[in-house]
């Protein structure tokens, strides 16, 4: 075995070849990767080390800059936690109707606009003593700047049958632009409201699944037809 | 890890080498989650005939390549020898922890080398 390579211009190279601008600093605050993230490694990469061969089972090729468990072009996922869950105070018990409104901050400053997305799906899990008739109803609005300020632009509401399995809500198409850049740190205002007359809901987590699609990473793209 | 590199001289016939990149020995091994490295593999080689013409399973030889190595072969001086370079690669995936956190899973198109040739 060898010492590791000392950081510089070979292993910054190596970096930008990858799209990379630096190495992240420091060791990461180290969290679980979601199933969904490891399944998406795996269905491109089934060995711990590449053995060259493109294809998952017999016959099947994958598509470059493709997703195919998520159907859209892309050649890069994130998924990004909720920063606001740290800050968000416990929610006081309340009576059914006031139910309280939760703002969810994500940090999108590592994506480049040169990147286009293909989908943006934010992944909620509620817990709620009881399941009211009717279900639920979901607002997603964007956050007004500040604390206590009233929220924004609603970017859609969405019918919740049942809490248990994890709440999706697609943000690109109808509430976001499929051309509209991100901004640094989005910041949205959620609220969880029962149908009929029943305790509120809790948010336990929230995250948000971006697809991107890079063209400076994309070689096919960039390569002429002949 | 990599096969011993050929010093100069003829050497063997253009084909791929193994190269094993290990993200721990770059150090990024905190932040990269999987995989543990890949095999990205280097060509190197002689592409004189009868190299050039590719071997059993090599890729189809390019005719300028094979004319370069008939104009070399005929006057050393005249032409170079085609070069030994990748001619079919591969993607990889890469699982890791950026900046904010996030978990990020990036394909990289063209980073195995599977086959070399002469061109």
């Amino acid at each position: 075995t060898r010492a590791p390579v000392p950081p510089g211009p070979a292993t910054d190279a190596l970096l930008q070849a990858l799209g990379l601008h630096d190495a992240p600093q420091g060791a990461p605050r180290l969290r679980p990767v979601p199933p969904l993230m490891w399944r998406l490694f795996r269905r491109r990469d089934p060995q711990e080390t590449w053995s060259g061969s493109r294809r998952t089972s017999p016959g099947v090729t994958l598509q470059p800059c493709h997703v195919e468990e998520l159907g859209v072009a892309g050649n890069i996922v994130r998924h990004i936690p909720d920063r606001g869950a740290p800050t968000r105070a416990p929610e006081p018990a309340s009576a059914a109707g006031h139910c309280p409104e939760w703002t969810i901050i994500f940090d999108l400053s590592a994506v480049e606009p040169a990147e286009r997305s293909s989908l943006a799906r934010l992944e909620l899990r509620f817990e709620a003593a009881e399941a009211p008739e009717g279900g639920w109803e979901l607002s997603v609005a964007l956050a007004g700047q500040g604390a206590g300020a009233s929220p924004g632009l609603v970017l859609l509401r969405q019918a919740v049958p049942i809490l248990g399995p994890p709440v999706r809500a697609e943000l690109l198409g109808a509430a976001w632009g499929r051309n509209a850049s991100w901004p640094r740190s989005l910041r949205l205002a959620l609220a969880l409201r029962p149908r009929a007359p029943a305790a509120c809901a809790r948010l336990a987590e929230a995250s948000l699944l971006l697809v991107t699609l890079d063209p400076r990473l994309c070689h096919p793209l960039a390569r002429p037809r002949r | 890890g990599a096969e011993p590199m050929l010093g100069g001289g003829p050497g063997g016939a253009c084909r791929a080498r193994r190269l094993y990149v290990s993200f721990r020995e770059v150090g990024w091994h905190r932040w990269v989650i999987a995989p543990r490295g890949f095999l990205a593999n280097y060509c190197q080689g002689q592409c004189a005939l009868p190299a050039a013409l590719s071997g059993p399973g090599g890729p189809p030889a390019l005719n300028h390549a094979v004319l370069r190595a008939l104009m070399h072969a005929a006057a050393p001086g005249a032409a170079d020898l085609p070069c030994c370079v990748p001619a079919r690669l591969s993607p990889i995936s890469v699982l890791f922890f950026d900046n904010s956190d996030n978990v990020v899973l990036r394909q990289y198109e063209d980073m195995v080398v599977d086959e070399c040739g002469c061109r």
